[in-house]
């Protein structure tokens, strides 16, 4: 008598819980931009029995970005996932995973990622700031004000901008603008930087200092920059990939 | 002789057959939210 198929994998079951752990440090281990991401919940999970002790998992996973830039060495379960009134980020995912004799393992992935609505964050939030395109002239005029702040005040190394994360626009009750970017030690101090900017490179990726950057630019009346700017220290095997550069 | 059972009694019938105290299972999927949903 043939045995009856297994019930069918529920999204909240164990197995497909650990699935979408895995996954989600998949997908935050390949990607080199932006902030990392957390499970949100588990859309769907479809199991294909490929023999015996093998199977086939495809996991449809919705994500949020989190508060830690990606190459933040804080672990993903200490990171705390960006509020909605912050104008949150969503991610699709589409993970296939097999599991062969128990072990679970990624083979491929394909997300997607978009911002929440002007509209629902204003419905919830009428004066929130709102995420703003990361090429917006006020956008660069904080993010160069507040390096440039940064850079004048620090007695440490001069530091480059490597991309920025995110920007928020406040135009009420005052203009504000919030920016948030990821920055590299480079081999010159300040000080030498002054002379000859161009001069400065960043460090190879073996002994870059990565850092991120906080900053808010009031313009009126007059222009005030606020920045915190945070190294990382050194981290062994995290790189950095100019934009473009890309391979998944 | 050919009898035409009315819904009511294939209600009723189905409500008898459930334990008492069944509870329904959640759908398997999508599974639950762990922060918002937007």
């Amino acid at each position: 008598v043939p045995t009856a198929p297994p019930p069918p994998l529920g999204c909240d079951d164990p197995e497909s819980e650990a699935a979408a752990e895995l996954a989600v440090n998949y997908i935050n281990d390949h990607s080199h931009h932006g902030y990392k991401f957390a499970l949100n919940r588990i859309e769907n999970v479809r199991v294909i029995p490929q023999g015996l002790n093998h199977k086939i998992l495809f996991l449809e996973l919705d994500l949020l970005e989190t508060e830690c830039h990606i190459l933040s060495p804080t672990p993903l379960e200490n990171c705390t996932v960006r509020s909605f009134t912050e104008h949150a980020v969503e991610g699709d995912c589409d993970v296939k995973l097999q599991n062969l004799d128990g072990k679970l393992s990624v083979l491929a992935s394909k997300c997607h990622s978009h911002a929440d609505s002007n509209e629902d964050v204003t419905r919830v939030c009428p004066d929130c700031p709102l995420l703003a395109n990361l090429n917006n002239t006020q956008v660069l005029t904080a993010v160069t004000a507040a390096l440039n702040s940064h850079n004048s005040k620090t007695a440490g190394a001069y530091l480059k901008l490597l991309e920025i994360g995110r920007a928020r626009i406040q135009y009420h009750p005052v203009h504000l603008v919030f920016v948030e970017f990821a920055v590299a030690a480079t081999n010159c101090s300040a000080g030498e930087a002054k002379a000859n900017v161009d001069a400065c490179q960043l460090l190879p990726d073996d002994q870059s200092n990565f850092g991120f950057c906080t900053a808010t630019m009031a313009t009126q009346p007059l222009q005030d920059v606020q920045v915190d700017c945070k190294l990382y220290g050194h981290q062994a095997g995290v790189t950095y990939s100019q934009p473009g550069q890309d391979t998944s | 002789p050919v009898v035409k059972r009315t819904v009511g009694e294939a209600a009723q019938h189905d409500k008898v057959a459930r334990p008492v105290g069944f509870v329904p299972p959640p759908p398997p999927c999508p599974g639950r939210v762990h922060h918002f949903k937007i």
